[in-house]
């Protein structure tokens, strides 16, 4: 563990955290794509079955289970509880697009073949490209409330600070992941042209708006 | 490519 892991952790978990409040506060989840949602449900779930037989620390483990927890709990908001206010019309994103082809280079690309290694690099994979429903619903609608765009920035954050931490896994532990290194950086690309936006807008004061 | 992954990371 070292200083960019762990503030990568913490902002991953303050976007959850963010994301979970501002949708039971104001009763309401539009703007938020459950499309993603429900991609983040896959990654996470097809990642954390390693909670059954590898058993790293007290904080790998809680982390993980928040992370399954929070991000049902999401999908149940959204799709349940205040499924009136979802976006529905707007969140028009083909996940099968984004799942399949993860699906087929986790088959192809990957450090060994078997299930749960496959399924940890889908999620990999899955995870470098399950913001995309959210950015093209955002882009939809050409706006994104303040504290959606927070969401947002923390979860682009997460990985960025993650890079960080394997830069510094690469000089001080000798440690790299390929997969998982490439897959992390197409995912903070993703999120570049919205650190913009926020940078140059929602941090001054401005509501996130795309140019008509 | 690395053998394994490192099951701490989230």
């Amino acid at each position: 563990m070292n200083i960019f892991r762990l503030l990568g952790d913490l902002s991953h978990l303050l976007a959850i955290i963010i994301l979970l409040v501002k949708i039971w506060k104001t009763r309401s989840c539009a703007g938020i794509s459950g499309k993603s949602q429900i991609l983040f449900a896959v990654v996470y779930t097809s990642r954390y079955l390693d909670l059954i037989n590898a058993f790293i620390s007290p904080y790998n483990t809680i982390m993980k289970i928040v992370f399954l927890a929070a991000s049902y709990g999401t999908i149940y908001l959204m799709y349940m509880k205040f499924k009136a206010t979802y976006d529905v019309n707007h969140d028009t994103f083909r996940i099968e697009f984004l799942i399949a082809p993860a699906a087929v280079l986790a088959l192809i690309v990957n450090h060994a073949f078997e299930p749960l290694e496959i399924l940890w690099t889908f999620s990999i994979y899955l995870e470098s490209v399950a913001i995309l429903p959210q950015l093209f619903l955002v882009s939809k609608t050409g706006e994104a409330e303040s504290i959606t765009s927070h969401y947002l920035f923390m979860l682009g954050s997460y990985r960025a600070l993650y890079i960080f931490n394997w830069i510094y896994r690469y000089y001080a532990e000798n440690h790299y992941d390929l997969i998982a290194i490439v897959a992390g950086i197409v995912q903070t690309v993703l999120y570049c042209d919205f650190f913009y936006l926020y940078i140059t807008k929602v941090l001054k004061g401005k509501k996130l708006q795309l140019p008509a | 490519l690395w053998q394994d992954h490192d099951h701490d990371e989230l």
